[in-house]
């Protein structure tokens, strides 16, 4: 499986429709401080099912829809999608696309909706579709900011989550 | 599933002895279980001993230290089971230049298996990565991506 | 003590409305007592809005902007009284380079009235200094202090 | 008051005497990871009177003696001294000094001594001095490194400590 790319409108700081498409190898992020670096990858964690608002860094769920700027006005809606490829080893009724698109929106009214390839699913389709995959169900493949000496610094039984992970 | 975290521990911790005496050219490092006689609830400590010191408690590590050595960790367990991508936001941050270098050669090897996105400030990395993205808030609050160079666009 | 306390939360918010102004170019920010019927135990709220943003909890900011912030309350605590001097240790560290630059403009000013000690990584916050300790361990485990360069040496 | 110099003997990673001079205006210490800067951030605490050794980064205060490397063996003692001038403000019995040096040790055995300008004292005489100085007790004055965003991270109650050092 591969990133292909990520659809960003109305999450956090990326009020207009934002692609980034990616490449195989590595994919460098940069900016300023407080561009929106680290909103992208609150954006791939929330698509691929992140159900804690603290694990996003916000008080509700309702804080990674556009709360507005200087000059616009909030949005009711975020939607991100992400599109991957050659993903091998799904279970059959995905096996014959070529192509995978996880969408995950949430309306200021509380709703919220998963869509894979355009058709609603559940929270629970996109855990398996990715558990299939190889993408653990905790998200540990994306490391937040901060997160790497808390590791070093956590007490010895809150170091298991790496080794539980991988058995 | 006792055989199975038992497994698991011993391959990260073959992986973590590697990974970090590559990141730190040299020294040792080892994973120990505090109570191995109930491995499934066990709290596991980490051994840390760059080139040339001696063994301390980690705590006394300096802050560049410790970032690499739960880097060494986190790559140990990506090792033994790889999973398609892996998102880095920052990671880089507390490395002195040397260190940086180490840690991208590290990322450029470990990107043939799986694809590596990569957060960061520091120019080492940004030079290793195949493509870069910017990302600006020239109206502010309002995040936009800009210039995406490609690494046959750095090479020309 | 209770007009003690009132009277320094108040020299500190104000010139904390100052600082995080000149730190950030624009934007505002308050300090507010949580329980103001009970001085002596209050909890105090931080509020930070960059330049362009609507105000959000301080728990969304960015890595550098949470540092700035942060570095901006630290500061006004020392205007409002002054130490005779200061160590930060990589307190630049989650920083872009223009934020490096308004941090170090911000020592320059303030080491008229205390000296500063700053460990750093960044090549900035190098620049600024009056004079400059190298640290190393060519004998691994044994640290050793290495050229001083000072002020006028780096004009040279 | 100004710092004039710092001496570390036996000092965590400077196992051998250590001068540092110091000017007006800005000192930056730049080195490697791991090669002592933050030690030396640790010494200036601790001639000051620091009595956590979990502040010091250790788990004892012997955490603070050169503990060996792979070609030397640990040593025995411990001390910085820290030399300051300009001194004013201060009860009379220093008033007639100039330069005050502050000197603390500590031997494997457990044993501590302080002294002033050489004459044996006791910790509280450290920190009357340095309280008359302008640096508060609790050593606000040095910020250890990741220890700013943890201001901003930390509880409202927790915060208080800014507020409280300045009345
Ligand atoms: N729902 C939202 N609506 C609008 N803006 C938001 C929203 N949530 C967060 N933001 C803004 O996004 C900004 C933070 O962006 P982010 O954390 O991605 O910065 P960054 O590029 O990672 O910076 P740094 O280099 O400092 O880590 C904050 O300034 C915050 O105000
Ligand atoms: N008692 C001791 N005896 C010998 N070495 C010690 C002692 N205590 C700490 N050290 C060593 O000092 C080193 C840490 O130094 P320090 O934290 O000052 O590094 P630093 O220059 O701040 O690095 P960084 O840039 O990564 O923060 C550790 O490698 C540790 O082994
Ligand atoms: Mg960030
Ligand atoms: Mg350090």
């Amino acid at each position: 499986m591969q990133l292909k790319s990520l659809n960003m409108l109305g999450f956090k700081s990326f009020f207009e429709k934002t692609t980034l498409n990616f490449q195989g190898g590595v994919t460098a992020v940069v900016g300023p401080n407080g561009c929106g670096k680290s909103n992208i990858s609150d954006a791939i964690r929330w698509v691929l099912g992140e159900q804690s608002a603290k694990h996003l860094r916000g008080d509700k769920m309702e804080d990674v829809i556009f709360n507005g700027s200087e000059s616009r006005k909030p949005l009711g809606l975020a939607e991100v999608n992400l599109t991957l490829t050659n993903v091998s080893g799904l279970p059959s009724e995905f096996g014959q696309y070529n192509e995978i698109e996880i969408t995950r929106r949430l309306y200021r009214s509380g709703e919220s909706e998963y869509l894979i390839n355009k058709i609603p699913c559940r929270l629970k389709d996109i855990r398996d579709l990715m558990m299939d995959a190889g993408v653990g169900a905790k998200l540990h493949a994306i490391i937040e900011q901060d997160r790497v000496k808390k590791i070093i610094e956590s007490k010895p039984e809150d170091r298991r989550f790496l080794f539980e992970e991988v058995a | 599933t006792i055989e199975l975290f038992t497994r698991s521990f011993n391959d990260i911790h073959e992986k973590f002895k590697e990974v970090f005496n590559r990141l730190f050219e040299g020294g040792r490092a080892e994973l120990v279980l505090l109570d191995p006689a109930n491995v499934l609830e066990s709290g596991i400590e980490i051994i840390a001993q760059p080139r040339g010191k001696k063994v301390q408690s980690i705590t006394s590590l300096s802050g560049g230290e410790k970032a690499l050595t739960a880097i060494a960790l986190l790559f140990a367990a990506f090792l033994v089971k790889p999973s398609p991508f892996c998102m880095l936001d920052e990671a880089d941050a507390p490395l002195d230049a040397s260190n940086v270098m180490r840690f991208t050669r590290l990322i450029r090897e470990m990107s043939s298996m799986s694809q590596f996105i990569v957060i960061t400030h520091k120019t080492g990395t940004m030079e290793m990565a195949d493509a870069l993205y910017g990302i600006t808030m020239d109206e502010p609050g309002c995040s936009k991506v800009v210039s995406v160079k490609l690494r046959e666009a750095a090479m020309a």
